[in-house]
């Protein structure tokens, strides 16, 4: 059936390419690099491609470079929601989860979902019961924050009180 | 938002997404991601997909099962189909960002329509490569 290809991104617009230093863009790549490798071996393993992007998705989500898990931004009320899904080509089984805050790796709640129960997107409570009782581990405030998106945050409400917020795609993706 | 898309040796395809969504955003708002057919998608005859970017506008277009959908009723590529819709449709819409996306032969494609990428790739006995922007 021919080899394995694995792919990945850790989002779309985050900084404009003024903001990237030598040594910021260095972190990026050998985080990219870490993701690689922690999918690979799955993949090398004679592993499913479902359980290569789990964990390919787990290593970005403890990136805090990376807007997911560890280093989500926050909303305008100062919390953080996190979102997330999977879905497997072979028999279109999927799991997805909305607006939940706690589980270390959300991409594991989406696949809880997926793994025990009858539906494919649960939000809020209910995600976090399903999460709680499949055992995953959670983690608190302090795990989650990041100070550079804490301080994106003050940035954006900063600039909507002075009328100056502008449309700027790295705004809106975070 | 992260993601990643994969196909194993046995042929199978597998897509995954994760996101804290948007700076400042209102409490409650949720984008593309966890949206199967919009941020996610995967289907062995055909391809899986990951998309980050303006989540509205990857909701309205349901972008990734839309790639799908035009290679198995069209029979186009993964490439030209994943093309069009992000450097055609998704830019219509005034979005942007993009998709990673992988084939059920494995050929990966990685479109976008703005900068800040962040993205990785990998083909067994082709190596690995990490790209920004």
């Amino acid at each position: 059936m021919g080899g394995f290809s694995l792919a990945v991104h850790g989002g779309a617009g985050v900084l404009h390419r003024d903001q990237m230093t030598p040594e910021r863009e260095a972190d990026y790549h050998a985080a990219l690099d870490r993701v690689l490798s922690t999918g690979e071996a799955v993949l090398d393993a004679d592993g499913s491609a479902l359980d290569a992007v789990t964990q390919a998705v787990c290593a970005l989500e403890n990136e805090p470079l990376f807007n997911a898990g560890r280093g989500a931004v926050f909303t305008r009320n100062e919390q953080q929601e996190m979102d997330a899904a999977l879905m497997d080509g072979r028999n279109r089984q999927a799991g997805a989860v909305a607006g939940i805050f706690g589980p270390k790796n959300p991409v594991l709640a989406a696949r809880s979902v997926l793994e025990h129960t009858d539906h494919v997107l649960m939000i809020g409570e209910g995600a976090l019961a399903v999460a709680r009782a499949a055992g995953l581990d959670f983690e608190d405030k302090d795990y989650f924050f990041t100070q550079e998106r804490w301080d994106a945050l003050q940035e954006t409400l900063k600039m909507e009180a002075e009328g100056t917020l502008d449309d700027d795609p790295s705004r809106r993706h975070g | 938002t992260v993601g990643a898309v994969a196909r194993d040796r046995n042929g199978h395809l597998a897509a995954a997404t994760s996101t804290g969504g948007m700076t400042a955003k209102r409490s409650g708002r949720v984008g593309d991601s966890p949206v199967i057919g919009a941020g996610t998608y995967a289907d062995d005859a055909t391809c899986a997909v990951s998309a980050t970017g303006d989540g509205e506008a990857f909701l309205r277009l349901c972008a990734a099962h839309e790639i799908d959908a035009r290679m198995r009723l069209t029979g186009v590529s993964l490439e030209l189909a994943a093309e069009d819709v992000i450097m055609t449709e998704l830019t219509a819409l005034n979005g942007t960002g993009g998709i990673i996306a992988v084939d059920r032969n494995g050929a990966i494609t990685t479109p976008f329509n703005c900068e800040g990428m962040y993205r990785g790739w990998s083909v067994e006995g082709d190596g690995r490569k990490t790209a920004i922007y």
